[in-house]
């Protein structure tokens, strides 16, 4: 147990400090356990640190800075451990455009080998989607599929 | 591996069955706010055995039923079908199609079925044992869930990850 | 006590159902004590019903249908309690083009009372803003005020 | 009365003085992801007197002092100063305008003025009494705190309610 799970923490590290910085174009981000000296109990414990700015608690970064944060972290856990498919509920809420722009450019990446499914209100994110799936609600309150074009999101 | 198909009826704002093909790559679903988008999430979670209603909004297990409208009965069962293309034999000793499918009707009464054979939601889970699916957090995000994973306590990011390995 | 409560409670209630079914254009909504026979020690909960949904337990209610209701239960505390000014930071960040649309079509309305200082990154509702202002990160990572026009947002 | 000016110094990601003039209606902050404009709110919050430093994102209160970059020096102290225009008279006994100040040293010292002079948070809370700021959390809605409120407990509703009105 502990040579596979600390085998797998380290390829995790690798992941998250390689995702971070192409997301964030630049700046450092790690995992550290709470104890190094007792490993197989303790907690882990994310440090991030944006381009330009100190390290601080991950509690001081914003809204979008943490979305991206929490997004690095996601990409790194699918690349140790792909998934047949992955569901992605709005995770774009708060990001600015130019974010978005970097989220989507990784995520066509990622998408050579992984599917993904995403829910999304953002025009940006719509635009590398191959397939588009419209729900609506009836007049009588339930849902129901509707035809939708990239165009009708102009 | 991938999924194929959807197929929703009875569950949640889904009155009639309706049913989604996906392919490869990334698609998008999109629609106005209390369409139904999330209820399709909340679908994909409960057929692969979600157990806790609270994750799935609601406050009982029956709360994924069609509940009725002013204009339309509330339906006696929910049933959720999803679909896996296994065409490039990730998954040996199962056929190139694999159904996986879940059932609870306002009784109480749930059934798990694969291929139409009834079967107990570890035989589900044994699927995807080798695969990021189901049982770790990472590969089906609720809306709202990416700020929650940063606020998560040391220990709580470490049970995160060593289900996700 | 109990008579100003129960009378603050009623206003409450009137200016929450009235707001709601305005941002909602239908449906209602009201607040109701847990326990009606001791009004001064039990809690009070939200009951509300977008149009043409059968009434549900709030939690089973969508991203935007939640941000919505909240929104409707801030203007009717505002109008009870006008404040000399609020800030609102990214609450339009879950709602679609429409509810944006009816979200701030209110906001004009109360804010002929109310000053409203609001963080966003919705272009729609930068279209009733009367000033703007415009913050970036330096090189050295500080943060400082740039001049932006509606226009830059275009 | 309407909030006629805000200055921030020292104050988080705003190392140097920053003054912002607002009028009447409504303004609009924009800007990229973490380039300071919740920074904005959380001073507002805390030079009306806000005690939870959890409730301004940070760990101790010292996080809300400028900590430094890689190419600035951090400050030994934060400052903000809120400039209200009490013209309409509707505060009596007020001048025609109110400048709230707090001020918090490296060293923990700390201080609240009105009008520079130093006095009690009682003061500026007396202040507020008969409006809707500062005491009820309805006039200052931080990032992602929206949703939250319809999260709350009965009980914590109630706890709302009754500090509003
Ligand atoms: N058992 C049920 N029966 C009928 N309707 C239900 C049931 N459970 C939930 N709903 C309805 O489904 C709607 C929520 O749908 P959902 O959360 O999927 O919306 P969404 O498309 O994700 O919207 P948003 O863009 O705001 O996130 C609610 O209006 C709710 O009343
Ligand atoms: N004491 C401090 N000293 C220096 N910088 C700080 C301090 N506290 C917070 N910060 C920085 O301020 C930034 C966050 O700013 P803020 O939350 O205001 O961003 P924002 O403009 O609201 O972004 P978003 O659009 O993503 O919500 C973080 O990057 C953080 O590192
Ligand atoms: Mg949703
Ligand atoms: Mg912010």
């Amino acid at each position: 147990m502990t040579e596979q799970f600390k085998a797998n923490f380290i390829k995790l590290q690798e992941n998250f400090t390689r995702i971070f910085s192409i997301l964030f174009e630049g700046g450092r981000a790690y995992l550290e356990f709470t104890d190094p000296t007792g490993v197989l109990e303790g907690g882990i414990e994310l440090v991030a640190q944006p381009p330009g700015k100190r390290l601080r608690h991950i509690s001081l970064l914003s809204g979008g800075e943490k979305s991206m944060v929490a997004i690095a972290l996601l990409f790194s856990f699918l690349e140790i451990n792909p998934s047949p498919f992955c569901v992605i509920d709005e995770v774009d809420a708060a990001l600015d455009d130019h974010n978005i722009y970097r989220y989507i450019s990784y995520l066509k990446k990622v998408a050579e080998h992984n599917q993904f499914i995403t829910i999304t209100h953002r025009r940006t994110t719509l635009e590398v989607c191959d397939n588009l799936y419209g729900v609506s609600m009836s007049k009588d309150g339930v849902s129901q599929l509707v035809s939708v074009r990239l165009t009708d999101y102009a | 591996m991938y999924l194929k198909k959807l197929r929703l009826s009875g569950f949640k704002s889904f009155a009639d069955p309706v049913s989604l093909e996906f392919s490869e790559g990334i698609s998008a679903i999109v629609g106005p706010n209390g369409s139904g988008k999330s209820n399709i999430t909340d679908a994909i979670k409960w057929v692969l055995g979600e157990q806790s209603i609270k994750s799935l909004r609601g406050k009982k297990m029956e709360d994924v039923i069609f509940s009725g409208t002013e204009k339309k009965q509330a339906s006696g069962y929910a049933e959720v079908v999803l679909i896996l293309d296994n065409k490039d034999g990730s998954l040996e000793n199962y056929p190139q199609e694999i159904a996986i499918s879940r059932k609870l009707f306002r009784s109480g009464e749930s059934d798990y079925a694969i291929n139409k054979k009834s079967c107990k939601l570890k035989e589900i889970h044994s699927i995807f044992m080798d695969t990021g699916l189901g049982k770790n957090g990472y590969s089906l995000i609720s809306q709202g869930s990416i700020e929650n994973i940063l606020a998560s306590s040391p220990t709580e990011l470490r049970n995160i990850f060593e289900e996700a390995v």
